[in-house]
């Protein structure tokens, strides 16, 4: 439920500025929540430029935001220790977008019990709820899944819940911080008047005959056809998965028919890219035979070429199986395009065809690997806890070299017997010989994919862990991401072949088996872990050379105090390496330093564009500064003055010549 | 799925074993923050 008052709200596009004092780990999880709003939502964010109002994200005691736009320049939002999770960042951004928590509603006793004699002394206030006229559900219904609610456990004092559902089933769905609840996302798109999303385009499961406006190409031999099973298979949709009558399709291209190399197109409508990049997503079934090849190419409309010219993305071959698998394919499209989907029938016999289901497209990053695990609900039932249930990941490679593996603990950890536990490994790799170690600023994204068709309304899980090249081993006599055979343990793959796998990071606690038996995570019996490691290390530095209103005091929630509104401070130094000489840290950024001797003057704000230091001169109502160095002042008055002034200069010019003409031409006439 | 025979590794939680929301995280660090997260302003105190 949100602020009410207009004067509350943010602009669209929200400054921010990460400061220094941030976890690495905690920096590359913001910009990844960012993309989460700019997927679900029309609030954008971008580093800050000089505006008067913006978020600076620190590094303070704890994870705190204030509610709505304070305006007051600079606003606080603090990721401390342990907040660095993204579904935390997502909820103290909702804070500072202007909302409450969703216990506080006005309503919340129809569907919630406070239980107060289980709450801490002195904790009370911390479960007030707000009249209408302070806060607004924005006539969205009450929402136990919202990022915004508190957890059942919230301010207890004891081993009982102080919040109680009044519909038993939601007792353990409260408290989530997976993603935005479709709620969420409501009252945020009402609370913005959004219509759109920003990175969002298209999504598409089969089930409306328009087949989302989907077109059957003429230059080929074949259609594909929405049904909704195929004897050979598949035998249900992806979407539903058969479990709902009179719906579940797919678009299906026949191979068992029509000579070798037959082809059957299916192109999306036009679509208008804004980023340039994309990530297109989709469940693919192969009941064909394996040299049947399903081929994405995209046709890219230009001024040059208006009736567009094809580009081939990705040929998908492979041995033909019994069951949906998701596929991700990046495109880095910047004008005008439509996705085709061509189907080519091989040389082998066929008794099905190519399928696909459940179709996403947004400019977003695509996962940079997946790991499906089938037969999930079996190995639920049968894993014991602890060691003894742990799984391993194919190995990986992440885009700079390194190779890594995660584990999965099905049945958790003897401690934590009923969550999923997620570790992430280094192990040893073809590259290690050329790469930095220990390993510094690669941050292991491990997503477990809530597979509802449509990518706006999925909740996925999350936790992302970054390799601190620092960091000692609980022994302190090792580096923790050293080599993998320096620091690691023996280990082998299923073929036999030894390598060495070193420590893992993660949580005993990514997900509770009941959060995980909900929403979509378990599909078709299989579950999908996406996994990206990327290098944040231009992470390292990214506070402006220069605070212009306040001074940050990162050390503590309440000590934070303004000191000035309109006084520039001394120019803040980036920080230099981090590392020691042990570590060099050959991505880390030249700092331009030259905003160290701040130019600027009256107030005037240095920042660096193209490496070179450019004054933002302060502005207000009805005056500003400008001039390289914010050096002159201007004002609507003075501009008054000065156009009143030319005006009679000019007037007392035109007079005078007036008069001089009048006089010479008298004279003349007289002589 | 890659079954591992059993040679040890070594794994750190970086959550210690506990699911920590953010209000039991503030909570632990003393926070005195209005709804555990919230930060008011003076008015608003008031």
């Amino acid at each position: 439920n949100s602020i009410i008052g207009d004067n509350y709200r943010w602009p669209h596009v929200i400054p921010y500025v990460l400061d220094d004092s941030l976890e690495m780990n905690a920096k590359g999880l913001i910009l990844k929540a960012f993309e989460q709003y700019r997927l679900k939502t029309c609030i954008d964010f971008k580093p800050w430029e000089g505006e008067k109002n913006y978020i600076s994200v620190f590094k303070g005691s704890g994870c705190w935001s204030s509610v709505g736009n304070r305006q007051e320049g600079l606003q606080q939002l603090s990721i401390g220790a342990n907040c660095d999770k993204i579904g935390t960042i997502q909820h103290e951004f909702l804070h500072a977008l202007g909302f409450w928590h969703e216990q506080s509603r006005s309503d919340r006793d129809d569907y919630v019990s406070i239980i107060w004699d289980r709450i801490q002394p002195g904790k009370d206030h911390n479960f007030e709820k707000y009249d209408d006229k302070t806060s607004d559900s924005l006539n969205v219904p009450y929402d136990y899944t919202s990022v915004m609610h508190y957890s059942q456990n919230a301010f207890r004092n004891g081993t009982e819940p102080t919040i109680v559902t009044n519909i038993p089933d939601f007792m353990d769905v409260i408290g989530q911080r997976m993603d935005f609840s479709d709620y969420d996302l409501q009252k945020l798109n009402r609370l913005y008047s959004c219509s759109s999303s920003l990175s969002f385009m298209d999504t598409c499961s089969f089930e409306l005959e328009n087949i989302c406006g989907m077109i059957q190409s003429s230059d080929d031999n074949s259609d594909w056809q929405r049904l909704s099973q195929v004897p050979a298979g598949p035998n249900s949709d992806h979407t539903n998965m058969g479990e709902c009558k009179d719906s579940g399709y797919f678009m299906h291209f026949n191979t068992s028919a029509g000579a070798k190399g037959s082809t059957a197109v299916l192109e999306t409508r036009i679509l208008y890219p804004k980023r340039g990049f994309q990530c297109l997503q989709f469940y693919f079934y192969n009941s064909g035979h394996e040299s049947d090849r399903l081929y994405v190419w995209v046709r890219e409309y230009t001024s040059a070429h208006p009736n567009g010219t094809l580009r081939l993305i990705e040929e998908i071959k492979g041995s033909p199986a019994t069951y949906w698998q998701l596929h991700h394919v990046s495109l880095n499209v910047t004008s005008k395009f439509r996705v085709v989907f061509q189907g080519m029938r091989g040389s082998g016999l066929s008794n099905g065809g190519l399928s696909i289901d459940d179709i996403n497209l947004s400019e977003t990053q695509c996962p940079h690997h997946v790991w499906h695990i089938r037969n999930f609900t079996h190995l639920l039932n049968t894993s014991p806890a602890g060691t003894a249930g742990r799984i391993y990941s194919p190995p990986f490679y992440s885009s700079k070299g390194y190779a890594f593996q995660v584990s999965l603990y099905v049945n958790g950890t003897t401690d934590n017997p009923f969550n999923l536990a997620m570790y992430l490994h280094l192990i040893s790799g073809a590259n290690d010989d050329q790469l930095q170690w220990p390993c510094a600023w690669q941050q292991g994204t491990m997503i477990l994919l809530d597979q509802h068709p449509d990518i706006r309304q999925r909740m996925s899980n999350q936790r992302s862990i970054t390799t601190d090249p620092l960091k000692l081993s609980d022994s302190s006599s090792t580096y923790f991401w050293d080599r993998p055979d320096k620091v690691g343990s023996i280990a082998s793959f299923p073929n036999g072949t030894t390598f060495m796998r070193g420590p893992g990071s993660g949580t005993s606690t990514f997900l509770t088996h009941q959060r995980l038996r909900s929403r979509n995570f378990i599909k078709d019996d299989g579950v999908y872990i996406l996994l990206t490691m990327e290098d944040i290390s231009h992470l390292l530095s990214t506070q402006p050379s220069v605070s212009p209103t306040f001074v940050v005091n990162t050390s503590s929630a309440n000590t934070i105090k303004p000191t000035s509104n309109t006084t520039a401070t001394k120019p803040t130094m980036r920080p230099t390496a981090t590392t020691t000489a042990s570590v060099t840290l050959t991505e880390k950024p030249e700092l331009p330093n030259s905003c160290l001797d701040n130019p600027c003057e009256n107030d005037g704000v240095c920042v660096i564009v193209d490496r070179a230091p450019v004054c933002r001169c302060p502005a207000g109502d009805n005056w500003w500064y400008m001039g390289e160095r914010c050096e002159r002042k201007g004002s609507t008055q003075e501009n008054t003055i000065i156009a009143v002034s030319s005006t009679i200069s000019v007037f007392i010019v035109m007079l005078i010549v007036t008069i001089t003409t009048a006089v010479c031409l008298k004279k003349k006439y007289s002589q | 799925v890659w079954s591992q025979p059993a040679l040890e590794t070594t794994e750190i939680d970086v959550d210690g074993g506990i699911d920590q929301d953010i209000f039991d995280i503030n909570e632990a660090l003393g926070l005195d923050l209005f709804e555990g997260d919230i930060k008011l302003d003076g008015m608003q105190e008031r």
